[in-house]
């Protein structure tokens, strides 16, 4: 969901 | 993930050991502003709180104790080191680098991308990671003599948001198709900031002359 793809990078 | 995103964090992760190489070998952080340093640390400590609470990969683990360590080391080293602090150039990092903070934590509150805690502070971490290079750009403008080590960190840390500009548009049209406005507002005008050292920076190497940027 929005979490995954907004918190995969650094 | 995909080449452009490990290139920008190797770049990124490479800039630290530039400038902990100048640092450690030169016992000098002449030219380094401390006050972009200490952002960062802000910008580490408060967007990678998450290491609590979410798992992502290994890779993202340990990426997110390595900025966090070595931009506390980093400051250490400028603030406590016996040596090295001395070579702080104190009278010319001026910029008043805590005003930064509130304008960006109240925009996180504006526009968080969930009014959490964290989400909050996420957005916050973002948004002053944008601005975080301007004391140190406007060191680089007062320092008559910008070393190569300092002239390369500088660099490859616009390189590295550069890198994840390009990483977004790849992510865009081969995984998700989702705009997010949060990190690419924030990483175009972070990138914007660079424009200038960057068309010097290429200009002196081209040229084979000393870096110097125009006040």
């Amino acid at each position: 969901g929005v979490q995954a793809i907004e918190h995969d990078e650094l | 993930m995909n080449i452009f995103r490990l290139a920008g964090d190797m770049t990124h992760l490479l800039s630290i050991v530039v400038l902990l190489l100048k640092i450690r070998t030169t016992k000098s952080c002449a030219g380094i502003s401390l006050k972009t340093q200490e952002l960062y640390v802000i910008v580490f400590i408060t967007r990678y709180l998450d290491l609590f609470t979410r798992y992502v990969s290994f890779y993202n683990t340990a990426m997110k104790l390595v900025f966090i360590g070595t931009s506390v080391a980093i400051v250490w080293y400028m603030r406590l080191h016996k040596v090295v602090k001395q070579t702080y150039s104190r009278d010319e990092d001026t910029f008043k680098h805590y005003l930064l903070i509130p304008p960006c934590f109240i925009l996180a509150l504006l526009i968080p991308l969930e009014f959490t805690v964290t989400e909050i502070l996420w957005s916050f971490s973002i948004y002053l990671e944008a601005v975080a290079i301007l004391p140190q750009l406007l060191l680089l403008q007062r320092s008559s003599n910008i070393d190569n080590l300092t002239g390369s960190y500088v660099f490859l840390l616009g390189a590295y948001r550069a890198l994840y500009i390009v990483n977004w548009v790849y992510r865009f049209f081969t995984e998700t198709h989702k705009i997010r406005w949060i990190p690419w507002i924030s990483g175009l005008v972070q990138t914007a900031l660079y424009a200038d050292f960057f068309y010097y920076y290429i200009k002196s190497w081209k040229n084979h002359e000393k870096l110097r940027l125009p006040a």
